[in-house]
């Protein structure tokens, strides 16, 4: 493993770290999209199938196993927590699941690298994962004060994205890589989903002001 | 081989 792929892995890690830290001290989801958390729920369930099946490393399936308990521990919080549900924007976060969901499982069907059940359900979780982050963008966009931790997760979810970019060019160079069509183009466009907010963060914090996103 | 060098990522 290369030091790029380690430091996107950390990075996502923080992600996740940073938004159960607000979740469970502040006892607050105020600002975090449910519609995005249930996508990577529905994201690392599927891409994951594999887990107990075929066994990579014990570093591998130690960050999986996160991955999905901190990703489903989150859409209960949002959702049954008795305290941290009544603090969700559910006005604010209207995007609609399906309307990125049935998209991406008809791409996967179509352009797969094999028609197989596992390939096809790990190619769906590539192609929404590369957009899961857009209801949560959205509602960024609406809400006028967007908090520090909040701002932090998003900021730290791109960055892992911009990593495994980093990782990837690695790994072609050093390693009998092939070329991953499937990958590296939803990957792509994942990161590019961020650029955007990257300069509102930038921006925000070269000047020392509060994040605010253009409405 | 090809397969298994992107599945070894999350």
């Amino acid at each position: 493993m290369n030091i790029f792929r380690l430091a996107g892995d950390m990075t996502h890690l923080a992600s996740v770290l940073v938004l159960l830290l607000k979740i469970h001290t502040i006892k607050s989801c105020a600002g975090v999209s449910l519609k995005t958390q249930e996508l990577y729920a529905l994201v690392f369930a599927t891409r994951y199938l594999d887990i107990f099946t075929h066994f990579i490393s014990i570093y591998n399936t130690l960050m999986k196993l996160i991955f999905l308990g901190s990703s489903f521990s989150i859409v209960w919080y949002m959702r049954r927590h008795k305290i941290v549900r009544r603090s969700y924007d559910k006005e604010q976060d209207t995007f609609r699941h399906l309307f990125l969901i049935l998209p991406c499982f008809l791409l996967a069907l179509v352009i797969n690298e094999r028609f197989t059940f596992k390939e096809v359900m790990w190619t769906f979780s590539l192609y929404l994962e590369a957009v899961a982050i857009l209801p949560q963008l959205v509602l960024l966009q609406r809400t006028r004060n967007i908090d520090n931790l909040t701002g932090q997760y998003v900021f730290l979810l791109g960055g892992y994205r911009a990593l495994y970019i980093l990782n990837w060019i690695y790994r072609y160079f050093t390693e009998q890589h092939f070329v991953h069509w499937i990958t590296w183009i939803s990957g792509l466009v994942q990161t590019l989903l961020y650029a955007d907010f990257f300069y509102y963060y930038f921006h925000s914090w070269k000047n020392n002001e509060k994040l605010q996103l253009p409405a | 081989d090809e397969q298994e060098s992107v599945k070894d990522e999350l």
